[in-house]
Formats: structure tokens, sequence, C-alpha cells
């Protein structure tokens, strides 16, 4: 987290809406600024009071171009909104671009609540952060505001300046803030990496890694900031190269991208794929460029999937150990590379020949996702 | 998707991104000349920041998170 040097000296703040996006009711704008500023109030002493008339600490207002603090808005997409760092006059307001189309939960454009809470961070006295998945990173990314938790990040920068909530109710267990996972973690386990368009992308929680064959340095980012339908927390994934698609899988459900577009009539079923209807997830996926198929990964067996036909293959599922020697644990994430398949299992990666199933390399999590 | 090369159009477009959020200030004089231009030492402070691979060049991942929606931080706030 960064900050700006100056913060608020009182703890009562005041706040006012000056007018209204026309691209929500007044409830819901109503709705999503208290709640953005309780994101705030929950994690330090500050406490914010609505004011009606008159001049508040906060005043809130939705604009277009220039708006008279010589910080002119650009029309739709780019800048969706700015705030003032704490202070008299301008100082802790914040302005909303009304070029952008705001919304209240959708993911077809932008969360007001998502985009105050952020701007409110600025209000109180936070610059950016160059964390993925803090709030306070200056790009916006898709996430659900019925469950948003601040991120540790962003607790940290706000306590730095204010220090935490004496006055919470220890009998109130909240969530815990998450963390962005971290590369460097030699017990990191993940949740499933695949190919795509020459990337391996490795994913873990609501973040994913993109590691390109021409750099040294993975790159970190939210997974809706690629897929801003995607679901987190995914069990597993592969990419069809015949279909320039990459498949991801949660629970019963599973999504299919192409480039950074959702592909038309998913999400389906895990039944679309062949899988019996006993499966309620999937343990991790791996598409055989060779053969064509693709291997699912449940429990200690998996199933065959002909890609060029649709259907499963007869005789499945087998057990694990038939396919992969040595492998007794449950598989947590496959992918190929140059020929060979690796084959995760905690934080561990085996290296096979899959055309005469021996095992090369044991290897650890960092032999792909380097630690930099 | 990777971009093929980068137009005339997006160098402006970058340039103008640096101004505002990484505080560029127009090149002058020839002792800039003489050394990385300031415009390469600002992508890369930006790349850093962003977690990118640092060439201190524009490149497609650097313009494609130059292009993404974001929060733009008023300049009054870094005079502060």
């Amino acid at each position: 987290f960064s900050i700006y040097g100056r913060k608020w000296q009182k703890r009562s703040l005041t706040y006012r809406i000056e007018n209204y996006t026309p691209d929500m009711s007044v409830a819901e704008v109503d709705a999503s600024i208290g709640k953005a500023l309780q994101v705030w109030a929950k994690v330090t002493p500050l406490r914010f009071t609505r004011i009606y008339s008159g001049i508040a600490d906060i005043m809130i207002s939705f604009v277009r171009r220039e708006h008279g603090d010589f910080n002119s808005f650009d029309g739709p997409g780019n800048t969706l909104a700015h705030a003032f760092a704490p202070g008299d006059g301008l100082g802790g307001d914040a302005h909303f671009d009304d070029d952008e189309s705001f919304t209240f939960r959708s993911s077809r454009g932008v969360v007001l609540f998502i985009v105050a809470a952020h701007e409110f961070g600025h209000s109180l006295g936070l610059g950016h952060s160059n964390v993925p998945g803090a709030l306070m990173y200056p790009t916006y990314s898709y996430r659900n505001p019925d469950t948003f938790v601040l991120p540790q990040d962003d607790v940290r920068g706000i306590q730095y300046l204010y220090g935490p909530n004496s006055r919470k109710d220890p009998s109130v267990d909240d969530p815990k803030p998450p963390t962005t996972p971290d590369a460097c973690d030699s017990n990191m386990v993940l949740d499933a990496v695949t190919t795509h368009r020459g990337e391996i992308i490795f994913f873990k929680d609501s973040f994913l890694w993109r590691s390109f064959p021409q750099s040294q340095t993975p790159q970190q980012s939210l997974i809706r900031s690629l897929w801003p339908s995607a679901p987190v927390d995914i069990d597993a994934a592969y990419e069809s190269r015949q279909l320039d698609t990459v498949f991801l899988f949660k629970g019963r459900k599973v999504w299919a991208f192409t480039g950074n577009q959702p592909v038309r009539g998913y999400p389906k079923t895990l039944t679309a794929f062949g899988l019996p209807k006993g499966v309620r997830k999937i343990d991790a996926a791996l598409h055989d460029v060779n053969s064509g198929k693709t291997l699912f990964f449940v429990g200690n067996n998996y199933f065959s999937y002909d890609e060029s036909r649709k259907t499963m293959e007869q005789g499945y599922p087998r057990l694990v150990n038939q396919a992969f020697a040595g492998l007794t644990r449950r598989v947590t994430a496959a992918f190929q590379h140059k020929g060979y398949t690796y084959i995760y299992s905690g934080p561990y990666v085996y290296e096979y020949d899959l055309g005469t199933g021996t095992r090369h390399r044991e290897l650890r999590n960092s032999y792909f996702l380097r630690c930099t | 998707v990777p971009l093929s090369e980068v137009s005339v159009e997006d160098e402006s477009f970058a340039k103008n991104y640096l101004k505002k959020f990484f505080n560029l200030t127009e090149e002058e004089g020839p002792a800039v000349r003489r050394g990385i231009s300031p415009v390469n030492k600002k992508l890369a402070e930006m790349q850093r920041f962003f977690g990118l691979q640092i060439t201190g060049s524009l490149d497609a991942d650097t313009l494609a998170m130059m292009k993404k929606p974001r929060c733009g931080v008023p300049d009054e706030q870094v005079a502060r």
C-alpha cells in the first residue's frame, strides 16, 4: 500500500451525495455508497454520517468531462473516478465519471460499490497499491459486492493511518481478509494449470499468473481481470487448441473462453463432457495434444474424453496409477509442455512421458511458476 | 491478445498516460538525449509497479495495462 501523507485528524466524518447517476436507482446508489464507506469503518475507528445539505468532508458527485476541478474525465472507459486526499475544500471529495455504466452488482458494467470503496480509500489518505487483488490497486476488476471482504494489504494500509477498530463487537466473527497468493510460497497448492495460446496459466484462489515463453517473470493478476465472467477458486482447467478455447471447471459447471471472450452457450454442466451425473467436481483436467483426448481426474480415477467425437471413451474410469506409474496421491492440476506431461499433486510436479507411461522427474511448483 | 505492433497513436496515448499517472515531464535539452529517455524511465517505473516485465519500452502487455479501466488520481494529490 502507499499513503499520501495526509489523514483526517478527526474520527467522525460526514458525507453528502450531491447528485445521482441515471444508471441506477436512488436506493441502489445510496446503498452502494453507504456500504463502500462501511468497508473502511469496519476496520478503523472512523465513523461516517450522511448529511443532506451544506459542505460535508466527503462530497460525492456524478459528473462528466470537465467538471470544475481541472481534472477532466475522458468519456466512456479508461478513467472511471477520482478522489482527493484528506483536506479542506476539494479534499476528501469523490467524483464518478457518469459516462461510465455503473451497476449495483452486475459484471456487465462497473460496480459502483467497488469503485466507491476504492475512491474512499483515497478520501481517507491511501494511495495506490501495487498488490494485484488489493482494493487500492489502480485498475478495476469485477468483484461480487455481496461477498466482498477488504483484502489484507488495504487493512494494513488504513490501520497504519488510523489504527484498528476498537469498538468492534468481539462476538461478531468477521471473515478473514484475503491475502494475495505468493509464488515464492513453497507449500502452495495450485488450483489448476493450463496452457493458453502459448502461455502457461497458473490458478490459485481468485488469482492467476501468466507465464510467457519470452519472459522469466510470471505476471500475477485477478482471474476476473482476464475473464470478467469467470469463476474463482476453480477446480481444473485445460486448453483445446483445436477450438482455441480454454475451459474452466468449478463444481458441476464448466466455463469456456476464446481469447478473452466467453464462448456462447457456457457455462455448461459436467455431463456435457460425458461425465456421469454422480461426479460433483473434478480434481484436474489434462488435454493430450497427440491423441486429442482429454483426461478428467476424479479422486483415484480418471476418465478419457474424445474431443473430436465429443464422447466419453468406453472402459473408463480407470485407476490413475495405471496410466501414471507411481502416482498414488490425488492429482491437483495437470498440463502438457514441450511434449511432456506434468502432473501436480500438492506442491510437487511429476514429469511423465505419456507415450511410454514412464515417470522422469519429481519437481517443485517453482520449476514452472518461478519465484521472482 | 498480443498486439502485433505499437502504433503512433498508441505511443501518444502512452505518453499522455505516463504524464497523468507517473508524473512524466516533457523531455528537453541535450542532457536528456544522452541518457535513457524520461519516457523509457517512466515506462520502467510503471512496469515495476504493475509487476510487468521491466523492459522500459512500450510493449503489448504494458499498453494493455494502460488501457484497462482505472482510477484517475487527481493531479492535486501529487502536488500535496
